[in-house]
């Protein structure tokens, strides 16, 4: 049975898309069949895998409004599908706000992919809004990408605090996956005391797989490609292979 | 009069509170009078000024909700005072949905501070939501920092568009004051071809200084200071200056 996995974390640009993107293309490649939920109306999983945003109607607005016939879009990569997203997103809280059940909306219509796919990925906007309370609602796993900076440490510990509020009132289910850090520079300090600092209070659910700043990640979505595909000899690709395995090793039954 | 300027982008992680309180503190320098708004309930520029987060009653929350008397923030800079942010930002939207002015509550609410300041800058959060619609409605110029990196470039043009919108339904005074290139990295393709894509689609728009990646703007929020106190002599800090000079010459009157 597939399992979900939301990618979170409400403090922007610290590698979410990038993870979910990397990581989901890794195990792929290591033929695990992989979906890909697009829930940001930013679109930017979409558009790094080479899609046209708002360019088909099993688009993730769709999928949670309960509209229409769905089938995920095949991507340049065997075994890993997306449901893209698109700017229509931006209005399903506000269209939403009556509907009783709104917060298991996204749970309710991935239930009929489960049984397709290994893994389901869901990528987050950076907000703790109504897609991310839906996101976190539909997921048996949270993946926390934090950059190694001041504040995204800061803004962890109010993350955690919320994963902890929708475990009790929404999806008693819900466990922490792991923190995955990225973005590290090992030739500065900040990322060092960054990472010992998380080690400390997070002990036991960071990953041990560490991802550094590395151009090739940022360059492989112009390209619309993963960086599996754009430069698998590099460093980031390398890592996020590791962390493909450590993800695996970690939900191997004990 | 005070002129109020929203400093926005939907894109996380681009360098929005960076912006506020590098450009802020660098008017303050310059004794411009400065209030800074922090309207994203992660309270970064807060905790960036070296201010507890939920310490006072005179917050943005309470300023919007239109509760209390109000003194804003001194900070440790003169001619820089605060307006912090707090977690109860996060329940606006949904607490003032029925609210018949919804839009314009922090237009009217800065209304009284107008006369006070110079300028007053609203760091918003990284979403197109109620809080972003506020600011983007209380605003005179809206300043819009944008990485160097094609997801940062991908998304302009949707804010573009939103500013439009917004301008015409609105806040039909609402004026793009600047596109700020930030996290230039010199060493690399990337960012050359995305400063290059910029200025040649936002021509004119866009501000000839551009802030490089320097390790001292992101080392400094953990010692709660802006840049110019933490360390002048960085190149950060003299870009930032630099910025404060050219926001200034493009104000005056021609
Ligand atoms: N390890 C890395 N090394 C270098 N650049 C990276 C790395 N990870 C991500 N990036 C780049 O940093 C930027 C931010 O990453 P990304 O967009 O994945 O973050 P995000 O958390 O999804 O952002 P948002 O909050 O806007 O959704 C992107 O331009 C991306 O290409
Ligand atoms: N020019 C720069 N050089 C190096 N680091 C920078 C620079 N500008 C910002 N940073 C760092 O990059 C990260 C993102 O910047 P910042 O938090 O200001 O962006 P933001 O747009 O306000 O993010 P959010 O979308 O979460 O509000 C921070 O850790 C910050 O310290
Ligand atoms: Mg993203
Ligand atoms: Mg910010």
């Amino acid at each position: 049975m597939g399992e979900i996995v939301s990618i979170c974390n409400q403090k922007g640009g610290v590698g979410k898309t990038t993870t979910t993107i990397n990581l989901g293309s890794s195990l792929a490649a290591a033929e695990k069949r992989v979906l890909i939920v697009d829930f940001d109306p930013q679109a930017n999983t979409t558009s790094g895998l080479g899609i046209q945003k708002n360019s088909t109607e099993s688009n993730s607005y769709n999928l949670v409004s309960g509209i229409g016939d769905f089938t995920p879009q095949k991507t340049a990569i065997s075994f890993l599908d997306l449901i893209p997203s698109t700017s229509d997103l931006v209005g399903a809280d506000i269209e939403l706000i009556d509907t009783p059940d709104r917060e298991y909306r996204l749970k309710k219509a991935l239930a009929p992919f489960v049984e397709n796919y290994d893994y389901i990925f869901i990528d987050c906007p950076p907000s703790l809004s109504f897609l991310t309370v839906n996101a976190l609602t539909a997921a048996s796993f949270v993946l926390v990408p934090v950059q190694c900076e001041y504040y995204a440490l800061e803004g962890l510990a109010d993350l955690m605090k919320t994963i902890d509020l929708i475990k009790q009132s929404l999806n008693p289910e819900l466990q922490v996956s792991g923190i995955l850090l990225t973005m590290f520079d090992g030739r500065n300090n900040l990322s060092h005391e960054v990472e010992m600092e998380i080690r400390k209070h997070f002990q036991g659910t960071v990953y041990e797989t560490v991802i550094p700043r590395n151009i090739r990640l940022s360059e492989a979505p112009s390209h619309g490609k993963p960086v599996l595909l754009y430069d698998i000899k590099s460093k980031g690709s390398e890592c996020y292979l590791e962390l493909a395995k450590e993800f695996l090793g970690r939900r191997s039954p004990a």
